[in-house]
């Protein structure tokens, strides 16, 4: 299993090379490049690369399209999952419509909301459901992504909801942490973080 | 400095401190039930929290209510910082309206769009300011932080314009890498970090 950290990096190295150097048609890139792009060592690049089996060759740097295959392959991106989102409100609208979902193979299949005067209404192409459909819809799509934008005093039962209809992973924006069994991922995506990281370089 | 990666832990140490501990009116709390609760190890927790000058009692543990203002102070969460909001769309109207803003003292003073359309409307009590007077209210205001809430193609240029007014920090939300010069902090919450990692754990 690859660690959080490793795949944070591995995803800005992929975006490196897909933005700057497919874009601008250069082939190859040098270990530097990439160090001088990511705000890190070049010893570092180097470790992180070779973890997932890439190396570069000595003068001429690392084969750019090599590099995103072999990350895309090793992370996962090229399979395709289902996910349904939970709370169609603002947030929720923000993030269906976000682009680049499928560049990860994660695909919004269904929107489902508790208010009745948000049901029926359509969102980027898909239709709100009302909550009672969520088993039917989970089942029948066989999704395994829930994405929690709801208020934070309904996020642990809706949670648990869908641990109950056996998904597998829960994307939970809001600010409050969820408990899971072992068996489901879950990842916080809190803006406490980015506040504190902001306070703290205003400070200094 | 701290490392950000020591600065998310201490934000998650703190967290637990206040919800779980403060409202449950327990004192102390020992560094095993600290790293159960952010799966890590009880090395790591002691070594963070030595790291900011606090130190356990041996069989008592630590005194949650030092644990809390230590943090707090160290990371800067009691001074006071005043941002603006650029684009009040459905993100930045999901942001405007997040709670605990203020627990990091950070104050989101003004909202500002190109849309003559959403100009002069009100979001939480604030009325969205056309972006002419983006300078006056920087300065006005001595805003420390810009917040980015403006489609990909808008960042850089909104970017542009808040350096230009010296802004100290930007925390940028497009899916794009803005670039600033040095004496600017940029933090970017971008999803594809999170698209990575749940697609990489769905994969498994
Ligand atoms: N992490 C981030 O980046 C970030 C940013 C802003 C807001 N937030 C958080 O995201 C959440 C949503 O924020 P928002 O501004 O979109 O709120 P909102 O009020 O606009 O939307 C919430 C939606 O959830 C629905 N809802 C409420 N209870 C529900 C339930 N039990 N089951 C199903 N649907 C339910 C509501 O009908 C509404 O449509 C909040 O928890 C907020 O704190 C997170
Ligand atoms: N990181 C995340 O968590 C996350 C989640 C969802 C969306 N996003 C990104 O956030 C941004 C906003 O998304 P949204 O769904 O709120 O979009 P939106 O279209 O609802 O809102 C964008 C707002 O920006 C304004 N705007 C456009 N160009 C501008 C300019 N040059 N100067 C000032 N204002 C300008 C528009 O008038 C609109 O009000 C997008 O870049 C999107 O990709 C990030």
């Amino acid at each position: 299993r690859l660690k959080r950290s490793l795949l944070e990096r591995l995803v800005r190295y992929c975006h490196f090379m897909q933005d700057k150097v497919l874009d601008e048609e250069i082939t190859t890139v040098s270990s530097a490049q990439v160090a001088a792009y990511a705000e890190l060592d070049e010893s570092q690049v180097r470790k992180d690369l070779a973890a997932i089996g890439v190396r570069g060759t000595p003068r001429v740097g690392y084969r750019a399209a090599d590099v995103v295959s072999t990350i895309r392959d090793r992370l996962g991106f090229d399979e395709s999952y289902k996910a349904v989102l939970v709370g169609a409100g603002r947030l929720g609208g923000a993030i269906i419509s976000y682009p680049g979902f499928a560049k990860y193979g994660l695909h919004i299949v269904a929107i489902v909301d508790s208010d009745p005067r948000k049901t029926g209404s359509m969102i980027s192409g898909l239709v709100v459901q009302p909550m009672h459909r969520l088993g039917q819809i989970v089942r029948r799509e066989q999704i395994e992504l829930g994405i929690l934008t709801v208020p934070r005093a309904s996020a642990q039962v809706t949670a648990d909801r869908l641990i109950d209809l056996e998904i597998k992973a829960l994307w939970n924006f809001a600010p409050i942490w969820i408990s899971v069994p072992d068996d489901v991922h879950v990842r916080n995506e809190h803006l406490s973080v980015g506040l504190a990281d902001l306070a703290y370089h205003l400070s200094g």
